[in-house]
């Protein structure tokens, strides 16, 4: 591409594929998994359904290489609108999911990121059945126009379910390798690992693998209800820049600044908006639609000076729970001792967010893992209980993990501990497209030690109750 | 944003910035002198001009907060085609160095991401002013219609130059804080550090920094010449995927499969290109054009299968030089010792690329150092020529040097040195579109890796001698 060029998005997020987790085929098998089943959580949770996911992944090439698989995903969620199907698997930047919530998704980018993989590496069409009105499902046959960030439909074909219910279907080819190791593990036991955290993460899904060698790993729901949901937020006053809030004042009808800052904002009534505004030096009552470009400026400036609003609402968030994480944790990792604590709720930059963690301590499974990784500190990263495989040493929890002396804890460095941490926000404030890494943000990085900390005393407590033990053991045994 | 819709790419950057570096106000302030530094570099090379940039940065904010500063950026590189200004400044994608060839550019997003953030904190338009032609001067003022991905051409004006040069000068209004600290120093430090290690990778180039303050930095260039510049590539064999090979052969005339290979692959003429084709299982006068997509799959698999292709060609790259990055790190540390390595070009993934490497010991300026960061192996690292100054724990590099047993070279926790790593490229594997972190394709890593090893040896050596030497200077003394 030489001189002056404007590329189109799809063909950037071509170019640039690594970037979103696409790098080479071991990796990009593993993303693409990951793509889709996130997608298929998120869709049972905005149902309201119990969710119930099968990934099926099947080598389909016959000679060595490259090994091309067929990897279909399936859930009972929303369904999609026949009219948006297209668009939803192959026009980047198009979902449903960059409001102000908390969901897996919110890129409008990883669906379409494994199409166009799956299309570089096979030219395959993808196919996409789903059915959202629970009573006729349609079936697409879909490839990417990535010049111009289009869907190419091949084929649309429908049929009237004799049962009603909603859910939707993914298959794609691309060539993968199951078997490479990527670090210490393979590729296939990654997904496996990813699939049973997801189950630990989110104890109301069942989630059923078939692997490319027939064998069939089950991850049965441990919990029969949903956790309470995440809801839409309004915006905080301390989110907002001069861009947002011109746009939002563009879309408001002619009304007082009062009347759009009590109706507009998050936590902020009618009164909080008049000593607000008589704080910042505005008049309420003017025309909000009158605001020149400066003093646009001047409100969103104020608004982050002001320390007296409300912090963020956060019963809309939708942490694991400390007893469901707690609960998790023991069925999976059987340890001798584990901890868990959801920290309250907290903001930063006007978005809410929420840290749990869990230290669990000593038993065979969590030694022996520790010896096979030669690592006593094995770390489990969560966000929006997602659980986040990759990347570690740029992760904040890392960090947080590696800055607490852990010898204050009675936990040296050949202590075998799993420690645990979910961080839920409205907005994760990932470092990178493939969402891999959370970013360094203080306020979170603060609430993750503090987690670790709550979690790690009671850790202290158990170790020095079990040595005396011991010792009153041996004592008696003389 | 509720219900299925496409974001415009300018709106999604907007609204997911900070992966692009722009996270807060100390960290986005930096972000934005880099991307414009870097640009001014890049047009400085590409003009074949021995680069003379200044950087002006004032405070021209009256209140304690927000920090509002204006940036001036100033170069004598090739200037902007004036009909080219405002999408290269106002609308994302936009760029010309897309191609394959080693850039500090490569994502047509940097100077859009600092007007973006300049527009959001303050809303004053930023003005542009170049010349292309070497006569006619064109000064912009511009704003980003940020929904539509478009620029907002506020006013033009064009003065005719006394003196025929060629360069651009381009001023922003930003919200920042230079003084907040970042890690362990602050926003201005890291400033000044970045522009200082950017005259060790451009030892060519000389850069003046006015601050906030006054004060004034001046980095002279310690060469008078160009080193060798960087070439455009063709693709290699192994770089090629189906969609890629898909569009050159629509971009290509009917012409056999042979000529077709022989005139658009890196190192591969007729010759090569039949060896290669009989051992595919192609006809090679058969019509390119003529390929059905299974037959590209084929094809691109078969491209990746073949060993027998030569390397990427590596004179395109255009590296420090280890005798120049050798000069720079004496200039500018006084170290006790140093020695500076520059690896024979490798290729990931059909890419050329070339590792140096430098480790400096001891000299008083490395020991305050040392000792300030508590952390006795410093770590530089550059790529294309761009010091990286931030999310060290999540680069390569890092790994690397974490990795390597450091002991077996006579350097153990305490012994002050300095390690240089420069990584050029036709393409960068950078993990964000913020250019922080190279990622771990296992060819770079080993490359590093031994680039390190060659420089610590010699390390050692000096150490050795310098043991024994004061070892026989205590014998004569006793
Ligand atoms: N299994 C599914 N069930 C229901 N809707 C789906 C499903 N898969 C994808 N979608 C729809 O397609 C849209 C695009 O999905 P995609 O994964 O590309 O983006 P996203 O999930 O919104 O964000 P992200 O890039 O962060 O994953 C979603 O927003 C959703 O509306
Ligand atoms: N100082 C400058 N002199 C000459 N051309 C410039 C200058 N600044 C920007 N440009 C032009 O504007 C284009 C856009 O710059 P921008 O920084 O957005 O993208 P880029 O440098 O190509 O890639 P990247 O996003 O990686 O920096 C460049 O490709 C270049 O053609
Ligand atoms: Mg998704
Ligand atoms: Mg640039």
């Amino acid at each position: 591409m030489k001189g002056f060029t404007q590329l189109s998005v799809s063909d950037w997020f071509y170019r640039n594929r690594y970037i979103a987790g696409f790098s080479n085929p071991a990796r990009s098998l593993y993303q693409a998994v990951r793509e889709l089943v996130e997608n298929s959580l998120d869709a049972c949770e905005i149902a309201g359904n119990l969710p119930y996911i099968t990934v099926d992944l099947k080598l389909v090439s016959e000679r060595k290489s490259p090994k091309v698989y067929r990897l279909t995903v399936s859930d009972n969620g929303t369904g999609i609108p026949p009219e948006h199907v297209p668009q939803a698997f192959c026009t980047v930047l198009f979902g449903n999911k960059f409001e102000l919530k908390q969901h897996r998704g919110l890129f409008g980018l990883g669906a379409k990121m494994a199409v166009l993989y799956s299309q570089i590496t096979t030219y395959k069409p993808i196919e996409v059945t789903t059915c959202y009105d629970g009573c006729i499902e349609h079936s697409f046959q879909l490839q990417m126009d990535l010049k111009n960030n289009k869907p190419i439909v091949l084929s649309v074909t429908s049929r009237k379910l004799r049962k009603p219910r909603t859910g939707t279907t993914v298959t794609l080819y691309l060539v993968g390798d199951y078997d490479r190791s990527l670090g210490s593990r393979s590729t296939g036991e990654l997904i496996i690992e990813y699939l049973r955290l997801s189950a630990i993460a989110n104890p109301h899904s069942t989630i059923v693998f078939s692997d490319p060698y027939g064998m069939i790993y089950k991850f049965e729901r441990s919990v029969d209800k949903l956790p309470p949901l995440p809801k839409e937020a309004d915006p905080h006053p301390h989110g907002v820049d001069a861009e947002m809030l011109k746009r939002m004042i563009e879309g408001s009808r002619n009304t007082s600044l009062q009347a759009f800052l009590s109706k507009n904002f998050d936590r902020v009534g009618p009164r909080k908006a008049l000593e607000f505004l008589k704080w910042a030096g505005f008049d309420p009552s003017r025309d909000v639609k009158e605001l020149s470009n400066e003093e646009i400026v001047k409100l969103t400036n104020a608004f982050k000076a002001y320390d007296k609003f409300l912090p963020p609402s956060s019963n809309i968030l939708s942490p694991i729970g400390a007893e469901e994480l707690k609960a998790a944790i023991v069925k999976l990792f059987t340890p001798e001792f584990v901890k868990t604590v959801t920290r309250p709720p907290k903001s930063y930059s006007g978005y809410p967010f929420q840290v749990e963690a869990g230290i669990a301590y000593g038993g065979p499974m969590i030694e022996k893992m520790c010896n096979r990784e030669g690592n006593f500190k094995l770390l489990f990263r969560f966000a929006n209980k997602i659980p986040l495989l990759f990347d570690e040493r740029g992760d904040v929890c890392r960090k947080v993990v590696d800055g607490i002396n852990w010898r204050q804890y009675r936990i040296d460095d050949a202590t075998p501990i799993a420690i645990f941490i979910h961080v839920c926000s409205t907005r994760v404030p990932y470092k990178t497209a493939g969402k891999e890494m959370i970013a360094d943000v203080e306020e979170i990085e603060e609430e993750i030690k503090l987690a670790l900390m709550d979690c790690a005393r009671e850790v202290r407590r158990y170790i020095y109750r079990k040595l005396k033990a011991e010792k009153e053991q041996e004592r008696l045994n003389i």
